[in-house]
C-alpha cells in the first residue's frame, strides 16, 4: 500500500476567478504535486487538495505568495487510513 | 468469504472479492426478485456485474443506478449494497416500492470501476481512475466520468494522461464505459439514470458540459428539490441541488449528460457525504445513515419516474 504519512488535505478559499486560475495552474504545472479532491470551480465553493508531505512546503509557499487563504482539512491522511483499515479488520473478526 | 448475506456487515467497507461474493449470495437468496447480469469485462479482465431487480415482464421501463465509478469514493459502493438489500427487504412492505417494481425494473451496478476499486484495496486507497494503459504513455488510468460521448474533451476534462480527470483517447474508449453504453442502448427502455459519487452533498442534473439549461430544466430542478427535502428529513443533512455546471463545475464527457442526450429524461448525479471533514475517507459509522437518506432521495426520483411515463 502506498503510504500517505504526513500528506495533508488543504482547504483553499479562493476569493475570485484569478485565484481559482492560480489553483488550476498548480495541476497544470505538475499533476503529481497536488490531487484535487474538490477542484477549483467557483469562488463560492472551497477547493480541497491532497498535498504529498514532500510538496507541502512549496505548495504552502505558493498559496501564501499569491494571497490564497487555506486551512488544514486533514492533518495526516495516513492516520485516517490506519483507522479505516483497523475498522475493516475488526468488522471481519 | 461469507457464505450468506446474513453475516455481511452493512456498516463496514469491503473488498471487491467480498462484494462479489455478497452479490452471488444475495442473488441466490432472492432469486425471485434479483438476478445478476454480466455486462462486460474491465481493462484488467474483471467481470462487470449489474444487479437486476424485477418482478417479471419483458423489457419493462427501467431505472439505472451506478456507484463507484470513481474507485476511491468507497461510501458509494457501500451505499449501493445497502440500497440493494433495502429493496429486497422493503418490497412487499413498502407500498411505493411495490408499485415501482410492479411496473419497472431497477438495475444497480455497485462496482462500476472494478480495477480501480481493487487497486484502492491493494495498493493506493486514493486511486480515482480505471487502470487502463496505452503504449508509450507513462501514466495509467482514465477518468471514467469524462469518457462518455457527451461534450467529450470539453471544459472540465483533461487531455493529459497524468491528470486525475484524463478523458481518455476517445469517447467510450474504456471497456467499463462501453459496457454500460452497450447495455443501456441495447435495452432501449431506460427512463431514469442516477450516478452516485462522493463527496460534497449535492443532487444535480444535466448539463455538466454546458451552462445551457436542458429543455425540462424546471421539472428536474423541482424533482431535485423534492429529493433533497426527502433526504433531509431522515437525518437532517443538508444537500444543495441544481444543474451540474452551475452547482459544481463544468465537466465534459460525463455519464448523466450522455444519458440525457440519449433520451433518458430523468438523469441525476449525486454527491454523497460529507462536505469536507473526511472527504473520501468517510468513517464506516456513516455508511448506514448515508445510505438511509440517499434511499429516500432515490425513491423520490423513482416515484416521479413511475408517475410521469414518457
Amino acid at each position: 500500500q502506498v503510504n500517505f504519512t504526513g500528506d495533508q488535505v488543504l482547504r483553499v478559499l479562493a476569493k475570485n476567478e484569478k485565484q481559482l486560475s492560480l489553483l488550476r495552474d498548480l495541476e497544470t504545472q505538475k499533476p503529481q504535486k497536488v490531487d484535487f479532491w474538490r477542484g477549483p470551480a467557483r469562488p463560492s465553493l472551497p477547493v480541497d487538495m491532497r498535498v504529498p508531505f514532500s510538496e507541502l512546503p512549496s505548495v504552502k509557499a505558493y498559496l501564501k505568495s499569491h494571497g490564497l487563504a487555506y486551512s488544514i482539512m486533514i492533518k495526516d491522511i495516513q492516520v485516517l487510513l490506519d483507522e479505516e483499515r483497523d475498522a475493516m479488520a475488526k468488522s471481519r473478526r | 468469504l461469507e457464505r450468506s448475506t446474513n453475516s455481511f456487515s452493512y456498516s463496514s467497507y469491503h473488498t471487491l472479492d467480498e462484494i462479489y461474493s455478497w452479490i452471488d449470495n444475495f442473488v441466490a437468496e432472492h432469486s425471485n426478485l434479483v438476478s445478476k447480469i454480466h455486462i462486460g469485462k474491465s481493462f484488467e479482465n474483471r467481470s462487470i456485474l449489474v444487479l437486476k431487480f424485477s418482478t417479471g415482464g419483458p423489457n419493462r421501463p427501467a431505472i439505472w443506478i451506478d456507484t463507484g465509478i470513481h474507485s476511491r469514493e468507497w461510501i458509494t459502493h457501500a451505499t449501493g449494497i445497502w440500497i440493494s438489500q433495502k429493496i429486497v427487504n422493503a418490497y412487499g412492505k413498502d407500498h411505493v416500492l411495490k408499485r415501482i417494481l410492479n411496473t419497472m425494473d431497477i438495475f444497480i451496478e455497485i462496482v462500476t470501476n472494478p480495477d480501480g476499486f481493487a487497486f484502492t484495496h491493494s495498493m493506493n486507497r486514493l486511486w480515482r481512475k480505471n487502470k487502463s494503459s496505452q503504449p508509450g504513455i507513462f501514466c495509467i488510468g482514465v477518468d471514467l466520468n469524462r469518457n462518455w460521448k457527451a461534450g467529450f474533451g470539453g471544459n472540465g476534462s483533461n487531455k493529459n494522461p497524468c491528470s486525475e480527470t484524463y478523458r481518455g483517447p476517445a469517447p467510450e474508449s474504456e471497456p467499463e464505459v462501453a459496457a454500460i453504453v452497450d447495455f443501456i442502448t441495447g435495452h432501449g427502455n431506460f427512463k431514469a439514470m442516477i450516478s452516485i459519487h462522493s463527496y460534497s452533498q449535492m443532487v444535480m442534473y444535466p448539463y455538466g458540459h454546458s451552462l445551457e439549461p436542458v429543455p425540462n430544466h424546471e421539472e428536474l430542478f423541482n424533482l431535485a428539490k423534492d429529493a433533497v427535502k426527502a433526504l433531509n428529513k431522515v437525518h437532517g443533512i443538508q444537500y444543495i441541488f441544481g444543474s451540474i455546471s452551475t452547482t459544481l463545475y463544468s465537466a465534459s464527457g460525463i455519464s448523466v449528460d450522455w444519458a440525457y442526450d440519449s433520451g433518458i429524461k430523468y438523469a441525476f448525479s449525486f454527491e454523497l457525504r460529507d462536505t469536507g471533514q473526511y472527504g473520501f475517507l468517510l468513517p464506516a459509522s456513516q455508511i448506514v445513515p448515508t445510505a438511509e437518506e440517499t434511499w429516500m432521495a432515490l425513491q423520490t426520483i423513482m416515484k416521479h419516474t413511475l408517475n410521469h411515463p414518457y
